[in-house]
């Protein structure tokens, strides 16, 4: 027989004083509640528990749950920073705040780097790369031969690999990006800046009094 | 055409990466 439960507030296990995400972030305590919006849609979409699993996450990106992209994958695994299988609202903020228009272009380096240094060895690997490139080519369905595969690993690495021991490190890498700007495109969502007016329900949900903005 | 590009320019348009579907209702 199940306990009586009075109606309480869902539980959000890391639901954190929107005041506080927003001091450490460049988002405002309104954009804050809006991302929890967001948050609420993705983390509910599939188990209602307060927390966005793998699933949700790809469901939320691919809108299907079937979906398995390895570059989902690990921008999950790098958004889930307790290493608990989920992600939690704050860690979601913080993430994001990465991506922010005005986050530092530093911080946006940083986190490509960890992106793509899928071992986490300190090194974006030639083997890395390569992986990354196959499971590209096999998602979008392209074929290109293996002569053709290791010709563009070969430009690539003359490219980044300035000191040719076969590995990109982080130097060499905020070198690359820095001739190569489109590469970090894909680390700016402009629909933050707008995201009090993409989620405008935050207003009737808003637990702080006055909304800084 | 893709020889032109380095490997991260094509890694780069993988919907994967594409954050900005998270927004899209």
């Amino acid at each position: 027989m199940g306990c009586f439960q009075s109606k309480t507030r869902k539980q959000f296990p890391g639901h954190e004083n929107p005041v506080i995400l927003a001091s450490q972030t460049a988002f405002s305590v309104s954009e804050v509640e809006a991302l929890f919006e967001l948050f609420k849609s993705i983390s509910s979409s599939v188990i209602d528990d307060g927390l966005i699993n793998k699933e949700e996450f790809q469901l939320a990106i691919f809108k299907n749950r079937k979906k398995e992209n390895l570059f989902a994958n690990r921008i999950f695994d790098l958004f889930d920073v307790k290493r608990k299988g989920v992600i939690d609202f704050g860690d979601f903020v913080r993430s994001l705040n990465v991506f922010h228009p005005n986050a530092p272009q530093e911080d946006k380096i940083d986190f490509s780097f960890k992106l793509y240094d899928m071992d986490g060895t300190g090194y974006i690997e030639r083997q890395e790369v390569k992986q990354m490139l196959i499971a590209l080519l096999s998602e979008s369905e392209m074929r290109l031969a293996d002569e053709t595969v290791e010709t563009i690993l070969d430009k690539t690495f003359l490219e980044a690999d300035v000191n040719e021991d076969g590995k990109i490190d982080k130097s060499e890498w905020q070198n690359f990006v820095s001739r190569n700007p489109s590469l970090m495109k894909i680390m700016t969502l402009p629909y933050l800046r707008d995201i009090t007016t993409t989620f405008p329900s935050f207003v009737f949900n808003s637990e702080v009094d006055e909304i800084a903005t | 055409r893709p020889v032109t590009m380095n490997a991260f320019e094509l890694i780069s348009k993988s919907q994967g990466l594409n954050l900005g579907c998270l927004f899209e209702k």
